[in-house]
């Protein structure tokens, strides 16, 4: 789970 | 971003312009658990703490700028307005909300997924939103008279849960490696706590009576 670093959910 | 997404974040900024619409426009926080608004800023402030550093997308930014910033003015308004201060129902509010912060830290502390500061904060920030309406539910069930817009209000918050679960279905199935156990499970949580809200609120709503919850 990598693309979670951007956190690009609110 | 998929409609589930955009949808939920409709939902929950719908839920925040009720909310606003009623302090702002009624002057009335009548119903309103100002420790659960309290915790929302905290999540807030704690989730968006990159938002200079780290930028996503334009959309992302206003979002944010826009939850920041609504949230702490509502526990402004409830603290502070002269006129909206004194429909707080204090007496009824009584959820001890601090015990949920360092159980929330702890756990953040534990379970994050890098052991950073801005991770361990967004982890936080994720366990505490699951439970930050616990008071307000709490709340609702010793308010005899629940309001429309009061009601309206949670029922958007639950729907912006829901819609973030059917978000994620629809990511995993569409983005490549898109596991994210730590906000699943405290999604999923989060939305139960919404469950019984949701009966009788339908219920209300289909035989056209006044919302009640059984304390």
């Amino acid at each position: 789970s990598s693309n979670q670093r951007d956190h690009d959910e609110l | 971003m998929n409609a589930f997404r955009l949808a939920g974040d409709m939902t929950h900024l719908l839920s925040v312009v009720v909310l606003l619409l009623k302090i702002h426009t009624i002057k009335s926080c009548a119903g309103i658990s100002l420790k659960t608004q309290e915790l929302y800023a905290l999540v807030f402030a704690a989730r968006y703490l990159d938002l200079f550093i780290h930028f996503i997308s334009l959309y992302n930014t206003v979002m944010k700028l826009v939850f920041l910033a609504s949230s702490f003015s509502i526990v402004w308004y409830m603290r502070r307005h002269k006129i909206v201060r004194r429909t707080y129902d204090k007496d009824h509010d009584t959820f001890r909300h601090h015990f949920l912060v360092l159980p929330c830290l702890a756990l953040a502390l534990l379970i994050n997924e890098r052991f950073t500061f801005r991770e361990v904060m967004w982890a936080f920030s994720i366990y505490l939103e699951a439970v930050a309406i616990l008071p307000q539910l709490v709340l609702l069930q010793r308010t005899r008279n629940i309001d429309n817009l009061t009601g309206q209000y949670v029922f958007f918050l639950g729907a912006y849960r829901v819609l973030y679960i059917l978000n994620w279905i629809y990511r995993y199935f569409t983005e490549p490696h898109f596991v994210h156990w730590i906000s699943w499970v405290a999604g999923i949580v989060q939305t139960l706590l919404y469950a019984d809200f949701f009966y009788y609120y339908i219920m209300s709503w289909k035989n056209n009576v006044k919302l009640e919850l059984p304390a």
